[in-house]
């Protein structure tokens, strides 16, 4: 508010000068030539007086690169898009190089902290810009402008430059601040543009490959549960309007280059990803659990007498880089839950559980999904702990007459068809590539079926993995492991069930997938 | 049975719905992934030329940008000084180059356009462009096809190869066609 | 049912898809050979 009596024409005047410098023969690409006489001439004006100045400076500067991005995209006289754009981008670029040699010569060389801090400055201005204007121009707000200002500026700052590969790290940190900061559930109508921000192919490679000890990872995991969060109330409806549906078919391409080139990452961080989609994403939940490290071999789970128990990868855990004990709430709750796991006391506490994971009445929303993902996976490891500490490995017998199974067994019997189904869901997430939890949970999933007291017990789990299994590819190899044991051994007496024969469509299906698994 | 959505019944309401209203049961049976513009057999990371969320595509060379050192930048001192493009005056070779390299571009299709004025024709079947060896005769020829020897030009191998050919005519495309408003200028 | 903060990211989503990003907006201006895309045949090579 209130910008000093001047300060707007300045601001424009210089930053006509400087597209013309930048735009102008004989300066290339570079600019460094003619920005020393650009940073006098901003100092003449007194542009870098104070630090309240130079935001300013940069607020106003968007906004008018932006205006004339608007002014540009209105024009009537030439309706090609294509002869548009370019028009913008001879405006917006210029501007983000000289946002880049000021953050590249903001200090000393060897001074990091003012270009971050510098750098930050921007990014911020420019993110209230686009959230100011986003809610100021609402359904005719175009993302044209700002998505070539973060890209082009981020390509900038990634130049093989030493001044600039030394705060790398922070740049990329800003970066996802700022992306995190205009998600799509802040700004909707940025929404495809984030994406295409987010998943550069340099921003990518950045972040995930290039980055030292992995320590992106975890502020890109942070961008996609962002994205999945956003796109989980949209998806939930049976047909998907068509904007959504462009949204979630880019997502997908982005998943399975992660897929493709970082599995390693998805297996890390599937434990957070899968806790918000939702769970009618079948096919998409399956490509985030179907990634296995790229140095593992998988055995073919399609091999005549697959002896799963025998391999070695099953008695490592994975990687869950997530703090799944801080998860279960309340605290009470939580103590009492691991009350239960040490001494199988007190008997209240299994009819007391369903209470804990129900949060209201209505169908479709009863159950506090993160907190059964978190009840299955804690008990699950505990388990794991606990069998190991007797010397034994888990198996179809180890993992019966526990607490944990008792809790497992109490879930069964006790939900209603809605949580069941969640609660299964919570178990078939864990089938993944061979570890200790593809492992653990296979095997509870099968005794779970074998002990059922009810029919309807064995029918859910059987649709839990069915309707994993008849989404189009990719598979978890522990989903396929655990489907091909329960129609091929005899013990679960699998095509004796009702429910396999209720419909013709349904008996083809089950023939069909049997075939291909055998 | 289970008589809600969550047994296998719900399953089943899906499928049947598979058959009438695939929109309504997208999310449930999946779409092919292979079919989403990314070689997922490549033995290469794909991210270096992905294109993009929507991008149909992996980029081309030419999309991939490299920072070189800015001496190398030379544009802003030369561009009002190259002559403007006109593709009658470039070689087979480069039409090729650009026909191949332009895919869902205007580029193609004028490369297109000036190969057909030189004789090439494209076969829609085949995939490639053919022309006639000069001064061949035909060894058959009627109102719907003729037989002969031609050249073929091999992208895989960058070369023109002659082969005899069984030539349906109505398997060649007629004159490529640029609508107006896409007329490229350099 | 949509909540109604979800109705209206909806409609702003909605906004966006008719104004898509163009493959360009993330590269550097082509001074010489701009993309200019544009439909061609199914039988010419598509990738």
């Amino acid at each position: 508010y209130e910008d000093p009596p001047g300060l707007v024409e300045k601001t424009d005047q210089l930053l006509r000068d400087w597209i013309g410098i930048y735009h102008s023969q004989h300066q290339g690409r570079d600019s460094t030539k003619a920005f020393s006489m650009f940073v006098h001439q901003m100092n003449v004006y007194g542009i870098l007086k104070t630090d309240d100045l130079i935001t300013r400076f940069f607020r106003l500067s968007t906004q008018l690169c932006v205006e004339t991005v608007y002014r540009v995209l209105a024009e009537k006289t030439n309706p090609s898009l294509s002869l548009l754009r370019p028009k913008c981008y001879h405006t917006l670029d210029a501007f983000v190089r000289l946002v880049a040699l000021l953050v590249k010569h903001s200090g000393d060389a060897n001074n990091t902290t003012t270009k971050i801090h510098l750098l930050n400055k921007v990014l911020g201005i420019v993110a209230g810009c686009l959230l100011q204007d986003h809610d100021t121009r609402i359904t005719d707000f175009q993302q044209l402008p700002y998505q070539r200002i973060f890209t082009m500026l981020f390509l900038e700052l990634n130049a093989p430059e030493p001044v600039l590969e030394a705060i790398n790290f922070h740049v990329l940190t800003a970066y996802c601040h700022t992306l995190h900061i205009l998600r799509p559930s802040k700004a909707a109508g940025f929404c495809y543009a984030w994406l295409e921000l987010v998943s550069h192919r340099v921003f990518m490679g950045r972040m995930l490959a290039t980055s030292p000890q992995q320590k992106c990872w975890p502020l890109y995991a942070q961008l996609l549960i962002d994205l999945f969060k956003y796109l989980a109330p949209f998806l939930r409806n049976a047909e998907l309007a068509k904007p959504v549906t462009m949204l979630y078919k880019g997502t997908l391409r982005v998943l399975l280059v992660l897929l493709h080139d970082f599995p390693e990452f998805l297996c890390d961080y599937h434990y957070g990803f899968c806790d918000v989609i939702p769970p009618n994403c079948i096919q998409m939940r399956n490509l985030i659990l179907s990634a296995f490290p790229r140095n593992m071999r998988l055995p073919d789970p399609f091999t005549p007498n697959l002896k799963v128990d025998m391999l070695q990868e099953i008695s490592y855990g994975p990687r869950i880089l997530a703090n799944i004990a801080m998860m279960i709430t309340p605290p009470q709750f939580k103590k009492d839950l691991d009350s239960y796991l040490k001494a199988r006391a007190p008997v209240t506490f299994l009819s007391e559980l369903r209470g804990n994971l129900q949060i209201s009445n209505n169908p479709g929303v009863r159950y506090n999904v993160q907190l059964m993902n978190a009840l299955i996976l804690y008990v699950g490891t505990q388990a794991i702990a606990y069998i190991r500490s007797k010397g034994l490995s888990p198996n179809m017998s180890t993992i019966a007459h526990s607490a944990h199974m008792d809790i497992f067994q109490n879930l069964s019997v006790d939900l209603d068809t809605e949580g069941r189904y969640l609660y299964l869901n919570a178990i078939a997430n864990q089938l993944r590539y061979p570890n200790s939890h593809t492992h653990y949970f296979s095997c509870t999933l099968l005794y779970l079926f074998a002990e059922a007291n009810t029919e309807a017990i064995q029918e859910q789990i059987t649709r839990v993995l069915l309707e994993r299994l008849i989404v189009n590819r990719p598979h978890p190899w522990g989903l396929l492991i655990t489907f091909i044991e329960l129609i091929k051994n005899p013990t679960y007496r699998f095509w004796q069930h009702e429910f396999v024969h209720c419909a013709p469509e349904i008996e083809k299906l089950f023939e069909s997938v049997a075939r291909s698994c055998m | 049975m289970v008589n809600d959505q969550f047994g296998i019944v719900g399953l089943l309401t899906f499928i049947r719905a598979a058959e009438t209203d695939p929109n309504l049961v997208s999310l449930a049976l999946g779409q092919d992934l292979t079919a989403l513009g990314l070689n997922l057999n490549s033995p290469d990371n794909l991210y270096p030329t992905f294109a993009g969320p929507w991008a149909e595509h992996p980029c081309r060379p030419q999309d991939i940008d490299f920072h070189v050192p800015p001496e190398y930048l030379i544009n802003h001192a030369i561009r009002d000084k190259l002559a403007s493009m006109k593709l009658s005056r470039y070689k087979d070779d480069l039409l090729f180059f650009m026909f191949y390299n332009n895919v869902g571009d205007v580029l193609q299709i004028a490369a297109a356009q000036e190969l057909y004025a030189r004789d090439w024709r494209y076969h829609t079947e085949d995939k490639v462009w053919i022309t006639q060896v000069p001064g061949m005769v035909l060894m058959e020829k009627t109102s719907v096809y003729e037989r002969g020897t031609y050249y073929f030009f091999d992208a895989q191998n960058w070369r023109k190869v002659a082969k005899e050919f069984y030539l349906e005519y109505n398997k060649l495309e007629g004159r490529p066609i640029m609508t107006p408003n896409l007329h490229h200028n350099s | 049912p949509l909540l109604k903060e979800h109705q209206t990211q909806f409609q702003l989503m909605e906004s966006a898809f008719y104004h898509m990003p163009h493959l360009s907006d993330s590269e550097r201006i082509r001074p010489y050979l701009p993309r200019t895309p544009c439909p061609t045949p199914a039988y010419y090579i598509q990738s």
